[in-house]
């Protein structure tokens, strides 16, 4: 494992923190796409089918536990918490979520490793979380304003992706077998969809001033 | 033969 893709691991596990933080602390959910959460969810809970068949590291098997877990208590506290529920912007999230996801298993269908159950569901989650930011992009799009701890999980979301492209940069040029041109691929269309929301997250930081994103 | 290496990734 390389210093980037640790890195972006690290991201990845800061950005549910300040989620579950602001939840906790604030006992509000507003803000947050619980359709991206949804999806996120799913994301993992098909990738790491390979929990029960292969084992990489004591420390790939934890993260994989922590990934299932964070994620679906965010969703059941989203959905089942009567403090929680209550500042859901329900009307606000009104992606249409099923088409990113029936999208997403055709395309596992017709594009993936080796046509069988496992390879499947892992091209699926590896689609579905190139595009699961979407209803989120669009909820805080359409709420204008964005407080602080919303701005900064999207933000370390955007930075473990782009950590996960220079950790695949670094690969390709020390290992002499990295192919893993799905993940790539999907990897730069996922990252590509944060460029706007960076941009509006640096002038807001260069400024000073509270993220607004514009209508 | 077509080998898939392992996903180490998360």
């Amino acid at each position: 494992m390389n210093i980037f893709r640790f890195a972006g691991d690290m991201m990845h596990l800061t950005s549910i923190l300040v989620l579950l933080l602001k939840i906790y602390a604030t006992k509000s959910c507003s803000g947050i796409s619980l359709k991206t959460q949804e999806l996120y969810a799913l994301v993992f809970l098909a990738r790491y089918l390979d929990l029960f068949t292969d084992f990489i590291s004591v420390y790939n098997t934890i993260m994989k536990l922590v990934f299932i877990v964070s994620s679906t208590a965010i969703v059941w506290c989203m959905k089942r918490d009567r403090v929680v529920r209550r500042s859901y912007d329900k009307q606000l999230d009104t992606f249409r979520h099923y088409f990113l996801l029936a999208a997403s298993f055709a395309l596992a269908l017709l594009v993936n490793e080796k046509f069988t159950f496992q390879e499947i569901f892992w091209a699926f989650s590896i689609y579905l979380e190139a595009v699961a930011i979407l209803p989120q992009l669009v909820l805080l799009q359409r709420s204008g304003n964005v407080d602080n701890l919303t701005g900064q999980y999207v933000f370390f979301l955007g930075a473990y992706r782009a950590f996960y492209i220079l950790n695949w940069i670094y690969r390709y040029f020390t290992e002499t077998h990295f192919s893993r041109w799905i993940a790539c691929i999907s990897g730069l269309v996922q990252t590509a969809l944060y460029a706007d929301f960076f941009y509006y997250y640096y002038i807001s930081w260069k400024n000073n001033t509270k993220l607004k994103l514009p209508a | 033969c077509f080998e898939v290496p392992p996903k180490d990734e998360l």
